[in-house]
């Protein structure tokens, strides 16, 4: 079962028991999930069960040297797809993608990956 | 240090900031102060070091100098770039009257400005600024005996 | 950055910064 990490992720986070949930009050960073893949394809799904109204998220895929103390697609490292007005990001840039997802939709995620590492 | 910081916070030292011969703007003692007494807590917004990294790069683009960033500790920086008090304003000497302390009010982390020395009236406040080493430095225009030459 | 500049703010103590949602963002679409 895909799990939140307990120690892949800022330390300022704060992880649920079921590890299904993240709470953070000291700025944006990042938890990454228990699982990696490294070659051949790959999807997830994320399903928004809760979003209070002041929060936000960026879903998506992450690589070892993602700087976990900022938003996932701050760097080189990450790409994500923001919860505010569905767009996506790589390198800080902000790309239309989609309308905003909120509390109630599910994402998926798909990775396409060379068989040969 | 808590009953000298209130203290502090109660009657603040009579300070100015005017033209400095060290540099631009700096802070001057308008009373005299006894040596290690709390002169001033330096003050700004906490910011995270990511945070206070990105706006270094934005404020160096801009040509606003970076050396109103503080580091606090590992997870808190004070930025008083666009606010803050006139502690902002002391500039650095290699041989300072004052030295800058990190203490901690009701679990709360603070930067206060000690003397070193008696300070008299008109006396310009310096503390050494301890800039890490960087690669391009910025020149050391405090003009004291044994001055480094470089801030970094 | 000088202490007339029109947007300087006198604080008297520390103020904890609440960051953006988009405080990282280069470019927002």
């Amino acid at each position: 079962t895909v799990l939140l990490a307990l120690h892949d992720r800022a330390q300022q986070l704060k992880i649920t028991e079921d590890r299904l949930a993240v709470t953070g009050e000291k700025g944006y960073c990042m938890v990454r999930a228990t699982h990696s893949v490294n070659r051949g394809n790959w999807y997830f799904e994320v399903t928004i069960e809760e979003m209070p109204d002041t929060s936000a998220t960026r879903l998506g895929w992450g690589q070892e040297f993602a700087n976990l103390q900022a938003p996932l697609g701050y760097d080189k490292f990450g790409y994500s797809w923001r919860s505010r007005k569905g767009t996506r990001f790589h390198e800080s840039r902000g790309k239309h993608y989609s309308n905003g997802y909120v509390e109630g939709d599910t994402l998926g995620f798909l990775i396409v990956l060379p068989e040969q590492r | 240090e808590l009953l000298k910081f209130n203290q502090l916070k109660f009657r603040k030292k009579l300070l100015k900031f005017a033209k400095s011969a060290i540099h631009d703007w700096g802070l001057f003692a308008m009373e005299p102060i006894a040596a290690d007494e709390m002169v001033i807590e330096y003050v700004g917004q906490m910011i995270r070091p990511v945070v206070a990294d990105l706006r270094e790069t934005n404020y160096e683009s801009r040509g606003i100098g970076s050396s109103y960033l503080f580091r606090i500790d590992m997870e808190t920086i004070i930025d008083a770039t666009k606010c803050g008090n006139l502690a902002r304003f002391i500039n650095h000497s290699c041989n300072p009257n004052c030295y800058a302390k990190v203490i901690t009010i009701e679990s709360e982390k603070k930067i206060v400005i000690y003397s070193k020395q008696p300070i008299g009236v008109n006396e310009e406040i310096t503390y050494d600024y301890k800039f890490p080493l960087e690669e391009d430095k910025i020149a050391c225009l405090c003009g004291a005996q044994g001055c480094r030459g470089t801030l970094n | 950055w000088s202490a007339f500049a029109p947007d300087f703010k006198e604080l008297d103590e520390n103020v904890e910064y609440e960051e953006r949602e988009s405080e990282f963002d280069v470019e927002d679409e």
